[in-house]
């Protein structure tokens, strides 16, 4: 539907794409991880967005993951604040970035 | 008003408190951490209350911190998730549940 199309868009027009809400603390993880390493990336408050809970579930049925934040790069799904805390402590996320164009 | 005394009393009633929200992975990783630790604790889940932005705004007031998990040991504040886990690394925390009768 309308909203599966528009996060389908918003990841193929990003190289870093964070899915986020506002208060949430795994989300700044993330974010504040990403700015650390110098990397450019699109955030989506979906708090903030009018149609946020709707793209939260085109995400889920999308990637089969319901929770914030959700990371894509370079077009490819990564997962959670875990996913990436771990791609990160194997060395695996900056050639991922830099791959992708975001560093 | 009513949520601040609602929260002092809730506080002086257990050894251990956690003011959380259902969904959220910081309260989480808190509650999984005195679990762990064998303790016994009341959990307040402010999003399922009907007062629960009451007694986040009263625990704020209280405590001047606004955010959650809020936590409280014997009657003390302690803090957040960060406090939490750093009197967890300092040692310092066992002890205060043990001398709270949590353990
Ligand atoms: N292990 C997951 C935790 C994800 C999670 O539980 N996220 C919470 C917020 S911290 C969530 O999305 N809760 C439901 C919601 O906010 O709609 C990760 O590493 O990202
Ligand atoms: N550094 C704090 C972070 C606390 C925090 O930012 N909590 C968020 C949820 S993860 C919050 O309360 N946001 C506002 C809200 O949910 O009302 C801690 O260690 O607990
Ligand atoms: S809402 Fe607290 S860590 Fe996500």
């Amino acid at each position: 539907e309308m909203a599966l199309s528009k996060v389908k868009e918003i990841v193929s027009s990003h190289p870093v794409v964070v899915f986020s809400k506002t208060y949430c603390s795994y989300c700044k993880k993330v974010k504040q991880l990403l700015s650390q390493l110098g990397a450019s990336y699109k955030v989506i408050e979906l708090d903030e967005e009018s149609d946020g809970s709707e793209m939260q579930s085109a995400l889920a049925q999308w990637t089969g993951q319901s929770t914030v934040p959700n990371v894509f790069i370079g077009g490819k799904h990564i997962g959670g604040c875990d996913a990436v805390m771990e791609k990160h402590q194997q060395g695996k996320l900056l050639p991922l970035l830099t791959e992708a164009g975001a560093i």
